[in-house]
């Protein structure tokens, strides 16, 4: 009940003997609260357990849908999207393709963002291109050409450089860049 | 059969919610005749049907492809519960007894697949249906079941839903992995489930706590049960880890909830997890700021939030037995018999395995002796209100004298259990902590041992030293303890023989 | 000692163990739009 009983912790050779070092003296939990989302400084606390995907790192694979509420200004939206008096719905091909059009560029590029590989992807793949938009294949972005500017198109009309505006899907928003274009590179 | 027919109605169930959104007016007409035809009008129907369901439920996972979506069936089984206890109207029995009852029979279920020969038990079904559960009545309930119209019976449903999770928490008690180890890992993503911990925490009035302790109690019991010194199971390890992080969430989220509740969860701590014993005992209340525990100027005595005594959730004073009218007595008018009377009984008969740092077993009663230290300094709080500081602060009162009784009368195994339970006490900035700070510096001081004073002061010096060289978080009590024995003019921990005689030991203590 | 049943059973525990897929919220109806649809290789696959 001594302080010998603390040496087989204190000690770092012999450790396999007597105890797991990580559940007696413990590890640094700076990652372990960094892997939770908990900031070291007390003021800044978020609370983590609404939105606690999984107890262990390796078996939170993915964000888990926190909860949440639609509150009825969310829904109840009247003469927008051609619905008149009642509530806009979004939720059938045959009625709904039609309002694609409706969309602003940003609508557009959230749903083809925020549902990947479902009907909605195609068809605002469709209603961007028809707006002069091109998905870059490697970048993985949307661009269209600069209205001021027209390019510059290479000799063997492979590519062209000009300046076009790209959305850019991580800060939201469109930016103006001067770029090489390579025609198989779009589509 | 019948059974066939409760199988085809569950069926049917599952195609609809797939055709159409759960709030269209097709599905309620569907719940509306499964109650006009009888499919779930009497107990034995109901009995009939939750179990079809969930072997259904249970069977479609099996058979399915598994990247296709195999929870369709246990989702909509869910759902239908949920829809069953809004959309009845409950006259002979309440709808607590009526979820009680279909989760009985999917515990039967489970118990009978779990317990198969072999191990083709995969917990995943029963998992998701409980995660389903918990989201289903989460979207149902939420701002007060808004999508009710009926404002009496939003009332009656707001009033049940702390029922609803207190009735999943027995659930999941009797799901526990001592008795499941099948279903721990399950158990243990349920506990800290989004849409379950958080709710179980801020339940109105602390409704939810006392199941959440006992659960904490289940799965540190569980760990206790299977942690030895050094062949820990690399599941158990795992569990170990899973449980860190829970317990480091909610001391991030709710804080007050192992602030209040820390005698209960360290009972059934094993004594080896000291980083958690840390994370545990270092829960401070929120927006609480700590005045710097290395600070030489500090006097704890000046700290304001000294003054106020901490709330403990379960009074310790239910687990003294019939200790608490010796105790109380003593409190009231010391005397050595009664002193006698409480040192001699806190002996277990017959010792018990449990591993600890430097001992495998334990002969005494480290509960009994957890509650009669904690309930001694609730009481020397209260004392302390009513009366006066020095009725307290003083080695001659006997809230002093009651527990160095039990340190001068006991033996070597008493002294260290009873200064543990000490210093589990020394916390963040409250009248606890003030008065066992200086309960022990006394108790390091103290001439009164005889020649027990060298053990009595190495038993101090270590509890104090090992929850120090463990990882952070410290707790703020013992910081200053230690740092107030380090810095003692009256006696340098340094010159001590027990520290001299192990280089180790002092080279750490001189390095702090 | 824990018993090798029990032991074996705690191991398939661990091996099943759910993952924040299955603890994810329950979407039982898929509109139209939201249903699958083979869109291109090169477009984005995760949300």
């Amino acid at each position: 009940y001594g302080l010998k009983a603390l040496l087989p912790l204190i000690r770092r050779e012999d450790q396999s003997a007597d105890y797991d070092p990580s559940m007696t003296l413990g590890i640094d939990l700076t990652p372990v609260l960094h892997s939770l989302g908990i900031s070291s400084d007390a003021n800044g606390r978020q609370r983590v357990l609404d939105t606690f995907p999984s107890p262990w790192v390796e078996t939170s694979r993915s964000e888990v849908e926190p909860r949440f509420f639609i509150p009825e200004s969310f829904t109840k939206i009247p003469n927008i999207l051609q619905s008149g008096s009642n509530n806009p719905v979004f939720n059938s091909v045959q009625q709904d393709h039609a309002k694609i059009s409706l969309f602003q560029d940003e609508t557009l590029f959230y749903l083809f963002y925020k549902h990947p590989g479902s009907v909605v992807q195609e068809l605002t793949y469709l209603e961007l291109r028809k707006r002069n938009w091109r998905y870059h294949k490697t970048l993985k972005v949307w661009l269209t050409k600069d209205p001021m500017m027209e390019p510059v198109v290479a000799p063997g009309g492979a590519s062209e450089r000009g300046s076009y505006v790209f959305f850019d899907p991580q800060r939201w928003e469109k930016c103006q860049r001067d770029f090489v274009l390579f025609y198989n590179a779009i589509m | 059969t019948s059974q066939e027919k409760m199988f085809l109605v569950f069926t049917e169930w599952v195609k609809l919610l797939q055709r159409v959104p759960d709030d269209d007016i097709k599905v309620t007409v569907f719940i509306r005749q499964m109650m006009d035809k009888g499919v779930v009008n009497s107990t034995e129907n109901v009995i009939q049907f939750t179990k079809a369901a969930i072997e259904l439920s249970v069977g479609s996972f099996k058979e399915s492809d598994p990247t296709s979506e195999v929870f369709i069936a246990a989702d909509a089984f869910s759902k239908l519960i949920v829809k069953l206890l809004v959309l009845q109207t409950f006259t002979d029995v309440s709808r607590s007894e009526y979820l009680r009852l279909m989760l009985s029979v999917i515990t039967m279920v489970f118990s009978e697949d779990q317990g198969m020969v072999g191990n083709s038990f995969n917990e995943r079904p029963y998992f998701r249906l409980i995660s389903s559960l918990l989201c289903q009545w989460e979207e149902a309930s939420a701002h007060s079941f808004m999508k009710i119209q009926d404002q009496q019976y939003r009332n009656e449903l707001v009033e049940f839903s702390p029922d609803f999770y207190n009735i999943i928490a027995s659930f999941l008690h009797a799901f526990q992995p001592i008795a499941y180890p099948g279903f721990s890992f399950a158990w243990i993503t349920l506990l800290s489930h989004r849409m379950f911990l958080p709710k179980m925490l801020r339940l109105p009035g602390k409704a939810g706590w006392s199941k959440l302790v006992l659960l904490f109690t289940d799965l540190l019991k569980f760990m206790a049960q299977y942690t030895k010194r050094s062949d820990v199971p690399d599941a158990v390890s795992v569990v170990y880890k899973g449980a860190l992080r829970v317990f480091l969430a909610v001391a991030n989220d709710a804080p007050g909830f192992l602030v209040e509740n820390h005698y209960e969860l360290l009972n059934n701590l094993p004594p080896v997890y000291m980083q958690l014993r840390n994370v545990i005992l270092s829960a401070i209340p929120k927006n609480m700021v700590l005045p710097n525990p290395y600070d030489a100027e500090l006097r704890i005595g000046d700290v304001e939030s000294c003054q106020h005594v901490p709330n403990v959730y379960y009074d310790p004073v239910r687990d003294l037995k019939n200790l608490k009218k010796p105790v109380d007595n003593y409190l009231r008018i010391p005397s050595a018999s009664l002193s006698r009377v409480v040192s001699t009984s806190l002996f277990k008969p017959g010792s018990q395995k449990d591993t600890g740092i430097g001992y495998d077993n334990v002969s005494v009663d480290t509960k009994l002796i957890n509650a009669i230290v904690l309930h001694v300094g609730i009481e020397a709080a209260l004392e302390k209100d009513k009366t006066t500081a020095t009725a307290i602060f003083n080695t001659k009162s006997s809230y002093y004298t009651l527990l160095a009784s039990m340190l001068h009368d006991g033996n070597t195994e008493v002294r260290f259990h009873v200064v543990q339970a000490i210093a589990n006490q020394l916390r963040y900035p409250n009248a606890h902590t003030h008065w066992f700070n200086y309960v022990l510096n006394n108790f390091f001081l103290s001439e009164d041992w005889g020649n027990n004073t060298a053990e009595i002061q190495e038993i101090i010096v270590r509890t104090l030293l090992e929850r120090v060289v463990t990882n952070k978080p410290h707790c703020w009590g013992i910081v200053v303890t230690f740092t107030e024995l380090l810095r003692s003019s009256e006696c340098s921990i340094m010159t001590l023989p027990f520290v001299k005689t192990v280089p180790e030991i002092e080279h750490i203590i001189k390095h702090l | 000692t824990m018993p090798a049943e029990m032991a074996a059973q705690l191991e398939s525990s661990l091996l099943n163990c759910p993952d924040s897929l299955d603890a994810d919220t329950p979407k039982l109806y898929q509109t139209p739009l939201s249903l699958p649809h083979p869109t291109s290789i090169f477009f984005p696959n995760e949300t």
